[in-house]
């Protein structure tokens, strides 16, 4: 999945 | 990634660790609010159930592993360490924070991304995050004492929150589909909260000033 959609925020 | 947000992270590590260090050094924890601390170790627990099924980049699981230990190692220090408990203020730590638990969790059982478990531990955590700084906040009204709060530790608290909101603030600006209107709401939540916190904390350490004058 790309990065945005990621949780990719602590 | 930002500026804002690795900002953001690092002051938020950073006022964590300065809470840690004061608790430890000064052996007391008069002041804070252990319900707090618990709240706050529950939330990077519940968000980080990731930790081991999704790798986003090595900044992204050393920083989710030393927010667990961090916070973890607050709690753990404020209910075993010998010196440090007996000067919790048991009788003054009231608030009920198991509600704020609950309410958090069949709130994310109703809004959230995507209806599966790790989707609904994260909504959950969000939330939680946002309401975590209430038991702090009446123990500060309840008692005025900033002794362990420092200046530093407030200061990096409202660091994170800046930061972050304008991390928000960029992302959508230069981000075609940044849509995290959970994070973004929560989070105002949060800023509001801690504004209120800042509010009694400033005016206890206006008065606890005004006690120090000398005679």
């Amino acid at each position: 999945a790309n990065a945005d959609s990621q949780k990719d925020e602590l | 990634m930002n500026a804002f947000r690795l900002a953001g992270d690092i002051t938020h590590l950073i006022s964590i660790l300065v809470l840690l260090l004061k608790i430890y050094a000064t052996k007391s924890c008069s002041g804070i609010s252990l319900k707090t601390q618990e709240l706050y170790a529950v939330v990077f627990l519940a968000r980080y159930l990731d930790l081991f099924t999704d790798f986003i980049s090595v900044y992204n699981s050393v920083m989710k592993v030393v927010f667990i230990l961090s916070s973890v190692a607050i709690v753990w220090c404020m209910r075993r360490h010998r010196a440090v408990k007996r000067s919790y203020d048991k009788e003054l730590d009231t608030f009920r924070h198991y509600y704020l638990v609950g309410a958090c969790f069949v709130f994310a059982l109703l809004v959230h991304e995507k209806f599966t478990f790790q989707e609904v531990f994260w909504a959950f955590s969000i939330y939680l995050e946002a309401v975590a700084i209430i038991p702090q906040l009446v123990l500060l009204q309840r008692s005025g004492n900033v002794d362990n709060l420092t200046g530093q530790y407030v200061f990096f608290l409202g660091a994170y929150r800046a930061l972050y909101i304008l991390n928000w603030i960029y992302r959508y600006f230069t981000e075609a589909k940044f849509s995290r209107w959970i994070a973004c709401i929560s989070g105002l939540v949060q800023t509001a909260l801690y504004a209120d916190f800042f509010y009694y904390y400033f005016l206890s350490w206006k008065n606890n000033a005004k006690l120090n004058l000398p005679a």
